[in-house]
């Protein structure tokens, strides 16, 4: 099973 | 004081459909420049972005900008109850707790409103960089809502996988595996039917199949889709709200093996 990586690793808060 | 006037309420009818299994609540943001929403899904690994711009509304009243928190289940409950040739307007006061979505039918000879009431939402709101895409691949709608749901039968996963010959979806499963290529294809008589690519590096992703499919539900906004495709960035998958604005949502690839 590939990981899942997450949305907030790649576009930070603002 | 807010107005929103949408004459073909059946978009706002379409955009809640296409993003209330997605995300739980969310707060919709209205300002000068049109009403929108950014919101993330509850592992996070998915975000969708709308704008209706100001200008696609009849009337378009937002005195100040606001945000109004929302549960999306029960907004597309209320949604369901105006008919798909109805007008539809969005009403609220400042400072209150509630929301108006009043129904006109084309006729004027049926008005209803239903008052939902507004939620407190602590939402992050992230900056989303333009990119440039090593790939874009345009192509229709309902072509890759059957690429997704067809794959899902198979596996979990699909890579999508762009070159010159085309762009390649492929999944593998316990009972075997599926591979799906759409050449480049722009001699049609139809525009909407084309499948055109713009590539400057190949590409190649691992995308849950699973979001994608609930990315297909916003199919009837719009015949085309466009997936924006780098690297080491989530795709985008974009469907074109017609004269108003997008729904785009990001998904985040799984990491290679």
């Amino acid at each position: 099973v590939n990981p899942q990586r997450q949305i907030t690793s790649f576009f930070s808060k603002t | 004081m807010l107005e929103l006037r949408l004459v073909q309420g059946s978009l706002l009818k379409k955009v809640l459909e296409a993003i209330k299994d997605l995300v739980n609540d969310a707060n919709f943001d209205c300002s000068a420049t049109g009403f929108s929403l950014q919101a993330m899904d509850s592992s996070h690994v998915a975000l969708v972005a709308l704008l209706l711009r100001s200008e696609g509304f009849e009337h378009y009243r937002c005195d100040r900008n606001l945000s109004m928190g929302m549960n999306l289940g029960n907004m597309a409950k209320m949604l369901k109850c105006a008919g798909n040739d109805d007008i539809i307007t969005l009403k609220a006061d400042d400072g209150s707790d509630t929301v108006t979505f009043m129904f006109e039918s084309p006729t004027q000879d049926k008005i209803s409103d239903f008052e939902m009431k507004l939620m407190d939402i602590d939402s992050e709101h992230l900056g989303i960089p333009e990119a440039e895409y090593h790939a874009i691949v345009r192509m229709p709608s309902s072509e890759f809502g059957r690429i997704c749901k067809d794959l899902s039968s198979i596996g979990d996963t699909v890579v999508i996988s762009v070159t010159k010959e085309g762009v390649k979806f492929s999944t593998r499963g316990d009972i075997g595996t599926a591979n799906i290529v759409c050449r480049q294809n722009n001699t049609v008589d139809k525009p909407e039917e084309a499948t055109i690519i713009e590539m400057t590096e190949p590409v190649s992703l691992t995308f849950a199949l699973r979001y994608m499919n609930s990315f297909t539900k916003a199919t009837p906004l719009s015949s085309i889709v466009t997936l924006s495709l780098s690297s080491d960035l989530p795709v985008v998958v974009e469907y074109k709200i017609a004269e108003m604005g997008y729904i785009r949502f990001y998904l985040a690839p799984k990491i290679e093996e």
